[in-house]
């Protein structure tokens, strides 16, 4: 089974 | 202070985006607009970039931040018609968004305004990224090849290698594949027998949510076109490019959407 990742984890705050 | 020629284009931008995002910031320049928001489970991302050349008419002179609720925009977009010319203004104080269509004979005028917000919005930078695959296909293609696979499963498989590129997909009732074979096939002055163009350094398989990606889908009407950019352990970017009245690129529209992974 695959678990939605979530974009935060890819781009960080500026 | 912009002036579009065709109301309708904006009121497209901003329906393919209302219904991912409750608000965002317009930040305003003198080269455009940009507009950068997350939905609410931090899932997707979406960017607007209006450049300058896609108004008749564009001067900003100090930047601004403009705090929007989307779905009160798109109501405001909703009451004019989308041939009319629509000229934004902000005053002083900038609490105010105006919007002012002109029908296209000049015998109608309108004028609405819309209540600007406070937003302390986050915002994420975005790494220029060296994508392993692009791949440019028919917006209408790609719409269906997603509304299809919804009707099988929740999540889609994306796999670009050099030949072509396959969705696929598993649920309760079965599987579903479609592959598009990379180039374009039959006569080439003819797009509705265009495949995909395919880009590729290294091949990629990734899985997506496909109730995103068919919210991005309602970005169709702003191109023939749309551009999937995959790479390994990054989100895919779909994009969307935005023409202004001359058919010059004039901007973009551009999702991004996090992978599923193994747990």
């Amino acid at each position: 089974p695959k678990h939605q990742s979530t974009l935060t984890s890819f781009f960080k705050k500026a | 202070n912009a002036l579009i020629k065709q109301a309708g284009l904006l009121k497209k931008i901003i329906d393919a985006i209302k219904d991912l995002i409750d608000e965002a910031t317009l930040d305003c320049d003198n080269d455009g607009i940009y507009l950068q928001a997350m939905d609410s489970s931090h899932v997707s991302l979406v960017t607007f970039y209006l450049k300058k050349n896609l108004f008749e008419k564009y001067s900003c002179n100090r930047n601004l931040s403009l705090g929007i609720n989307m779905t009160s925009i798109a109501k405001i977009l909703k009451c004019g018609m989308s041939d009319d010319t629509l000229l934004l203004e902000t005053n002083n104080p900038i609490d105010i968004l105006s919007f002012k269509f002109e029908s296209r004979r000049g015998h109608k005028l309108s004028q609405f305004q819309l209540r600007l917000m406070n937003l302390e919005m986050e915002r994420l930078s975005i790494p220029d990224t060296e994508y392993s695959c692009i791949i440019e296909m028919m917006c209408s293609e790609f719409s269906k090849v997603c509304h299809d696979l919804a009707t099988i499963g929740d999540s889609m498989t994306i796999t670009c290698t050099k030949k072509n590129v396959t969705f696929d997909t598993t649920g309760d009732l079965g599987t579903g594949i479609v592959s598009l074979k990379q180039g374009v096939v039959g006569s080439e002055n003819d797009e509705n027998v265009y495949a995909a163009s395919i880009k590729i350094v290294k091949p990629v398989s990734l899985s997506f949510s496909l109730r995103y990606l068919i919210y991005f889908t309602k970005a169709s009407s702003l191109s023939n076109k749309v551009i999937l950019h995959m790479g390994e352990e990054v989100p895919l970017m779909v994009e969307y490019k935005i023409f202004n009245t001359y058919e010059e690129e004039a901007g973009y529209l551009r999702y991004f959407l996090a992978p599923k992974v193994n747990e």
